[in-house]
């Protein structure tokens, strides 16, 4: 028996939100220390990784470990029928093929639930090394945002290069070229307005617009976000969860020819 | 420049 019950189904729906444009379907998968989905995009050239703990939730039961192959697009219009306070009820028998979901109106006068087909994927299944990375970068998750949004008109690569001194956002096309710069901020009272790096060595990487600009769509999940990078290794824009876990969005650099 | 691919930096499991 596997039940998971969070009281904020608006989380639920930013997490759907923030994924659904880079997966079709994934694999949640069920275990006592909580529910962890990994896939990559279609083209393989971005991996999401999401994870909740089991603690965060409002009661969380996983008899047995369990992998929920979901429809993300069907999922999405399931969590459309909920209201954002609705608390969720995420249920499925041992070897279930199918998973049902329950909403509940905060004064119970209104209770639905949706049943789902599950799905059978075969999804690879990636060891993620740990990484010392050369610089780590904490910002506002809506500023980076606007910043990709706003170079995306630009050019299709952006490249980050982070120093002591800030991190510059550039890109260049048929246009002329944008270029934008972040300074450490020394405001300790507003944590989330906040910017801070942290540097080992200065590193300078390039990456598609198109994916930074999807992993934006996580910013109302968290107000901060965090960017690791090293030199030859896929970028880290995570986003923290409150108190439940976090999505993180692994991301190739472009290389030379 | 190229883009590259994901799988080429982690190995499967």
């Amino acid at each position: 028996m596997f039940e998971a019950r969070l009281t904020a189904s608006a989380t639920f729906k930013k997490i759907l939100d923030a994924i659904k444009d880079l997966l079709n379907e994934a694999s949640f998968d069920c275990s006592e220390s909580g529910i962890q989905l990994q896939a990559m995009d279609n083209s393989h050239v971005s991996l999401v990784s999401l994870m909740l703990r089991s603690d965060g939730f409002d009661k969380y039961r996983c008899d047995r470990n369990l992998t929920m192959g979901m429809n993300l697009a069907n999922m999405a219009k399931i969590f459309k029928c909920a209201n954002n306070e609705d608390t969720v009820t995420i249920k499925a028998q041992d070897d279930a093929d199918i998973v049902t979901f329950m909403f509940e109106a905060k004064k119970q006068e209104k209770i639905s639930d949706y049943e789902m087909k599950l799905m059978n994927l075969d999804q690879e299944h990636l060891g993620i090394p740990e990484t010392d990375f050369s610089c780590v970068i904490r910002m506002p998750s809506g500023e980076f945002a606007r910043i990709c949004k706003d170079l995306a008109q630009f050019g299709e690569s952006i490249m980050i290069s982070c120093t002591k001194e800030g991190v510059k956002f550039s890109t260049g096309g048929d246009i002329g070229t944008a270029n934008v710069k972040i300074a450490q901020t020394n405001n300790f009272e507003k944590e989330e307005e906040s910017v801070t790096i942290e540097m080992q060595e200065p590193v300078s990487l390039t990456f598609a617009c198109q994916y930074l600009n999807s992993f934006t769509k996580a910013t109302p999940l968290a107000s901060q976000v965090q960017l690791s990078m090293s030199d030859n290794v896929p970028l880290v824009v995570e986003y923290q969860i409150p108190d439940l876990g976090h999505l993180r969005f692994y991301l190739a650099p472009k290389i030379e020819e | 420049m190229i883009q590259s691919s994901i799988r080429s930096f982690f190995t499967k499991v």
